[in-house]
């Protein structure tokens, strides 16, 4: 669950949360937010997976989990601008359903979230290496998820 | 300010 200190200390760590003059600005400024956390991680996850031997490798839990949360994390990328570009053209005098524009953050939110319940599972050095990046990635499209929310002041 | 307000609204959200 997000806390305020998060979500305050994730958003005001962008300049353009301070000229936001709403919910949708802070809503593009999470999901890029979580773009970024998202590219990072993969670029991880990938470099992690060469450095395993792919393949044969001793620890199949760490390359399963690697190569699943690679997926997730290309979900991510494809999903994430496709969304944004959602939430851009979002008008509330358009008087569009709501779920329209929630449906793509719950998108990235979901495959954020599979890869942060697969680590869950995991225990030890993969936990060490997969976690804080997958926690991150999750927390970011929560946070962009729950601005989607305000802005079309969804309860 | 509206972070301040966002985030205190935010506060608890699960996916």
């Amino acid at each position: 669950a997000l806390t305020k200190e998060f979500c305050e200390t994730t958003l005001r760590s962008d300049n353009r949360s301070a000229a936001a003059n709403d919910t949708r600005e802070l809503a593009l400024v999470a999901m890029d937010l979580a773009s970024t956390a998202a590219a990072s991680a993969s670029a991880k996850a990938r470099s992690a997976l060469r450095s395993s031997g792919g393949r044969g490798s001793k620890d199949r839990d760490t390359e399963y989990s690697l190569r699943y949360c690679l997926m997730d994390y290309g979900t991510v990328a494809v999903v994430l601008p496709a969304c944004r570009a959602v939430v851009e053209e979002y008008s509330p005098r358009d008087f569009q359903a709501p779920f329209d524009y929630l449906e793509c953050a719950g998108r990235v939110m979901d495959a954020a979230g599979d890869c942060w319940q697969r680590v869950s599972y995991e225990d030890g050095a993969l936990k060490r290496a997969l976690w804080n990046d997958a926690v991150d990635v999750a927390n970011r499209a929560n946070l962009g998820q729950a601005l989607v929310e305000q802005m079309v002041d969804f309860p | 300010d509206l972070v301040a307000t966002a985030c205190e609204k935010a506060k608890g959200h699960e996916a």
